[in-house]
Order: structure tokens, then sequence, then C-alpha cells
């Protein structure tokens, strides 16, 4: 019988409308536009949810104080690159309206082995996320690593970036090759 | 043309919380 009654999405208090059956339920609620946003500030266990709109007000009033600096093109340097532990390195870019998150992160994944992700998040929704281009660069000539890729969303989470390794990946000889006195550059550009 | 600089940001470390590392 359940299966064929349709059951309203759970964020119908936040503004969804659709009705689902039990089998797309789950799937829907994963990915609507509704639910409410995760603190997008990366290492911490905030628990917080909120409105998209309350975002940058939570993470003002409520975390460590981010850089934020203006521009297309920004060279991100993260000091002290070789510090032991699960470490994350974290400034904001504004541009085209917009505020977006750049993370860096670090891994131990076994003793002498450390992996490093970094990519960029749109303080935004998907839709706005999908208009967005990153481009990540490593450069010490003649060497010169890239990664570009759409902008994701802060409603997607970091996780399954990180899982997937959907982003600029590098380990501990990769970061040999262009770390200078125990800091990385890398030259952001957003499009 | 004209060629502006990109302005570089130092950024400091920030350790995790384990609780994070366990999610992921």
């Amino acid at each position: 019988v359940a299966s064929s009654v349709l059951f309203p999405c759970k964020f119908t208090s936040f503004g969804c409308g659709l009705t689902l059956s039990p089998a797309e339920k789950p799937e829907h609620e994963e990915l609507c536009e509704f639910r409410p946003y995760s603190c997008p500030c990366p290492g911490t266990c905030c628990h917080w949810q909120g409105q998209l709109n309350a975002v940058m007000h939570h993470l003002t009033s409520h975390h460590r104080p981010i850089t934020t600096v203006q521009g297309e093109d920004v060279i991100f340097l993260a000091t002290n690159i070789h510090i032991t532990g699960a470490i994350d390195w974290v400034m904001m870019q504004a541009c085209f309206g917009h505020h977006f998150l750049l993370i860096l992160q670090k891994m131990d994944k076994y003793e002498g082995y450390r992996q490093y992700f970094a990519f960029v998040q749109l303080i935004g929704t998907r839709n706005e996320a999908d208009k967005f281009n990153y481009r990540m660069e490593l450069n010490s000539p003649p060497r010169r690593m890239a990664w570009e890729a759409r902008v994701r969303s802060i409603h997607e989470g970091i996780a399954a970036t990180i899982r997937n390794s959907d982003c600029l990946v590098f380990d501990t000889d990769i970061i040999e090759f262009f770390a200078v006195s125990g800091s990385l550059g890398i030259n952001v550009t957003i499009s | 043309r004209t060629y502006r600089m990109p302005k570089e940001v130092r950024v400091e470390p920030h350790k995790f919380a384990a609780e994070l590392i366990h999610r992921l």
C-alpha cells in the first residue's frame, strides 16, 4: 500500500512542494534544494544548519576569521605545509558578486605518506555554482600542475569531493617540487 | 594591455577535529 502512496518531501516546511513515492523520496531529499545548508567551515564539528542567506553571518560570527580577498585571480599561499596531522587551510575569494571558499586539506594516510586535496566551493546554490569553473595551478618552472573543474556548492558538502578525489590531489612527493620554505602557493582563478 | 599580478594571501594551517576525519 505504501508504495502506491505519495509522501511529502521532509523539507516541506522549508518550501519544497514535492510529493514522492517511498522509492524516490530518499534520493530526492539528498539533493533537495530546500534542504537546510550545513556549516561549510571545514575542520570543525559545527552542527549549525540554516538558510543560505544566513551562512555568511554564521561563518563570520561563529568561526575563526577567514581572510577574504577580492578578485578572480589569487595566490593561495598555504604556510607550514609539512605540519603533521589532519590540517586544513581556508580562505575566501569574492568575485562575480559571490563568495567562494578555497579549501586545502591534508590527510596523513600512513606513516610518511600525506595527501593534499584542494578545491573551490561557492557559498550559493548548486544552480549558481554550475555557472562557474575554477582553475588551480602549482607552478615552479619548468614544472607545472593544474586542475580545472566546475565550482561546487557548499550544499554538496566536501566529503564526496575528497572521497572521489574530484579536486586537485597531490601527495608528499609532488609537494616537494612546488613548496618553498615550507609554503605552497596555489594560483586560483575563477571564471 | 595591462597585467595585474594576483594578490598573494598567506593562509595559516588549522588542525582538524578528529570527528571530521571519522566522517570522511
